[in-house]
């Protein structure tokens, strides 16, 4: 692993501890592998690099009596930096409050809908699941059978096919039942594909949502800096959900999302259930991703 | 002659990032730009096209071997194809395209739809069946996929269909109580019926990165892979996984899925492939 590499590279600098710029390259080459290996993408691995070659060289690492676990420690800082605070608060502030749950296809969206739903009904809110994924085989049924799992309503309007108009619909009749939380789940859709992007940010204007979270993979490769900055571009998204991290997946998309969006990463999927879903803690995913 | 060299070694990094960003991984590509840097073509070409075609050729030979995109399911009857993967990949939408691509082919098509575990996984290819022209074999949710399968085996032998495809439930290639489970079902499908699965495709998301490795890994360890299905190629990402599936883990890519509706299933072509890599 990359933390016995660096051991190895910096026990070979022999015990004159005459460490160089030259030296320190040798050990930036390991941790760049190792974050394209965790799947940060390589634009973002250049800059982060880069950042941790400035601090390395500094004093602290070249006077240090134990370089090696210095350096990594410079590496775990500097990604513990990007991965941002511990911030999963949502910001309910309005009544109704109006989530947006967006993303790819099978990202998680709508297990995550349910999750979040399961979350705000323990601290007393009364969310109301909105169906606006119309286009999915059977994704009404899914979030409805979610939806009578917690007992929690769940808006569906089967012959709706404006999203728009469902979602006019779900506020009136959030209103009925007294709920002060929608929580809206999409269809999954491609970042490039305009017609659909264009349809999420219709419903985004009309609801004016207080979150619109981006549903990300933990999996996701390279191709997650570009898809996160289209998502954010047409939408302003103001958080994100890095999901199916209870696989081994190092996760490092989630550098590149972040990095790229600046946008907080507030919750983390964990599992399948209901209540598979945790607040992130960015130390320990910058240490997942370290390997 | 200095100023060439540099201009070289610009390509050469450009075209690593290239190789990088489309999820080739950092092995592979780092390999095949050493390999640039020490061949002489390179040294006295100047053209960045004659650089991109010499990492195309090298491309081609790691994966020319696997390109059959044949299936094993002339020979059977029912042949019985089980499609497996992690969560969210596209394996219920791709046994619908399957579908479509048998029938299409004049095969007669059953489904089995043994993930009785997820939310409306049921319905969801029992619409796709549907929509294909085609029968699903379903219990009630809850209940034992084996039984699932045992049924929907019967059901084809004794309507002569020409192929069963069977649905599972997505799962993560961690979780070895799920891969035990699956593992099981195989087990029910080649009692009932001797040298079945005819085929064990296992579906990944063109998105994934590095993590595919392992995931073939394990539920190859687990089933034993016949092929993949490589999906949503249709996105930006563009699937340079294959390499290194192909190259370290030897399991042939079988089609790749390029959207949402029933005709949205390529064979897995290795020249289209690699030209899109460097689009
Ligand atoms: N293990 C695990 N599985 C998850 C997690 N979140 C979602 N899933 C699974 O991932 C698959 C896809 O989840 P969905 O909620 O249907 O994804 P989606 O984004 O709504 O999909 P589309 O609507 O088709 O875009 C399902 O099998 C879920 O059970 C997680 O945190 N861990
Ligand atoms: N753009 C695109 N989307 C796809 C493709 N294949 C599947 N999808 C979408 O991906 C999402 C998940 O597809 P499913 O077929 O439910 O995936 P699954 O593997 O069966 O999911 P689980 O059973 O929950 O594990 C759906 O929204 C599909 O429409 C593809 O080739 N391109
Ligand atoms: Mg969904
Ligand atoms: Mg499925």
């Amino acid at each position: 692993n990359l933390t016995e590499k660096i051991t190895d590279i910096f026990r070979n600098l022999g015990n004159k501890g005459k460490i160089t710029e030259d030296n320190i390259s040798d050990a930036l080459r390991q941790v760049r592998i190792a974050l394209l290996e965790a799947d940060v993408n390589f634009k973002v691995v250049k800059e982060f690099i880069n950042k941790v070659k400035e601090k390395a060289i500094g004093e602290s690492v070249l006077k240090s009596l134990t370089p090696d676990q210095q350096f990594i420690k410079i590496v775990h800082d500097e990604l513990v930096e990007i991965l941002g605070s511990t911030d999963n608060t949502l910001h309910l502030t309005v009544q109704p409050s109006i989530i947006l749950m967006v993303g790819l296809q099978g990202s998680g969206k709508t297990t995550t809908c349910a999750k979040l739903a399961n979350l705000q009904k323990k601290k007393n809110f009364k969310p109301l699941l909105v169906a606006c994924d119309i286009y999915r085989p059977a994704a009404i049924d899914q979030l409805k059978f979610l939806g009578d799992q917690l007992n929690v309503p769940v808006c569906i309007r089967r012959k709706e096919t404006d999203v728009v108009a469902i979602a006019k619909e779900a506020l009136i009749e959030a209103n009925k039942l007294g709920c002060n939380l929608l929580i809206v789940d999409t269809a999954g859709r491609l970042h490039i594909d305009e017609k659909m992007m264009d349809e999420v940010a219709r419903l985004k204007d009309f609801l004016k949502p207080q979150e619109i979270l981006f549903v990300a993979d933990a999996m996701t490769g390279q191709d997650a800096v570009r898809v996160a900055d289209e998502f954010n571009k047409k939408l302003e998204i103001t958080g994100i959900v890095l999901t199916k991290l209870d696989g081994d997946a190092r996760g490092g998309a989630a550098i590149s999302i972040k990095s790229v969006t600046g946008k907080p990463i507030k919750f983390v999927g964990i599992s399948e259930k209901i209540d598979g879903l945790e607040p992130f803690y960015p130390d320990r995913l910058a240490t997942r991703i370290l390997g | 002659l200095t100023g060439k060299k540099n201009i070289d070694e610009d390509f050469l990094e450009a075209l690593e990032e290239i190789l990088i960003s489309a999820d080739v991984g950092v092995n592979i590509a780092l390999d095949i730009i050493e390999k640039m840097r020490k061949d002489v073509k390179v040294s006295t070409t100047a053209s960045l096209e004659e650089i991109v075609k010499l990492i195309k050729k090298e491309l081609t030979e790691i994966i020319k071997d696997f390109s059959n995109p044949v299936l094993n399911i002339e020979n059977k009857k029912p042949a019985i194809i089980m499609v497996c993967g992690v969560n969210g990949v596209g394996k219920t939408t791709s046994i619908g395209k399957l579908t479509t691509y048998f029938k299409n082919s004049g095969k007669s098509v059953m489904l089995a739809a043994c993930d009785t575990f997820r939310a409306a996984a049921i319905e969801q290819l029992d619409i796709w069946a549907k929509r294909a022209g085609t029968e699903c074999i379903k219990h009630q949710h809850g209940a034992d996929s084996g039984a699932v399968a045992f049924d929907a085996i019967t059901a084809a032998v004794s309507r002569n269909i020409d192929i069963l495809i069977i649905d599972t439930a997505g799962r993560l290639h961690t979780k070895t109580n799920l891969m035990d489970e699956l593992k099981k079902i195989k087990k029910v499908i080649n009692q009932q019926l001797p040298d079945a699965p005819d085929e064990v495709l296992l579906v990944v998301d063109a998105t994934t990165g590095q993590n595919a490795i392992n995931q073939i890994q394990e539920f190859n360890k687990y089933l034993g892979l016949t092929g993949i299905i490589l999906t949503k190629m249709d996105g930006t990402a563009k699937g340079g996984l294959v390499f290194a599936m192909l190259k370290d883990l030897k399991v042939p890519i079988k089609f790749i899925g390029v959207g949402e509706k029933l005709d949205d299933l390529r064979v897995f072509d290795i020249n289209t492939f690699i030209d899109a890599l460097f689009d």
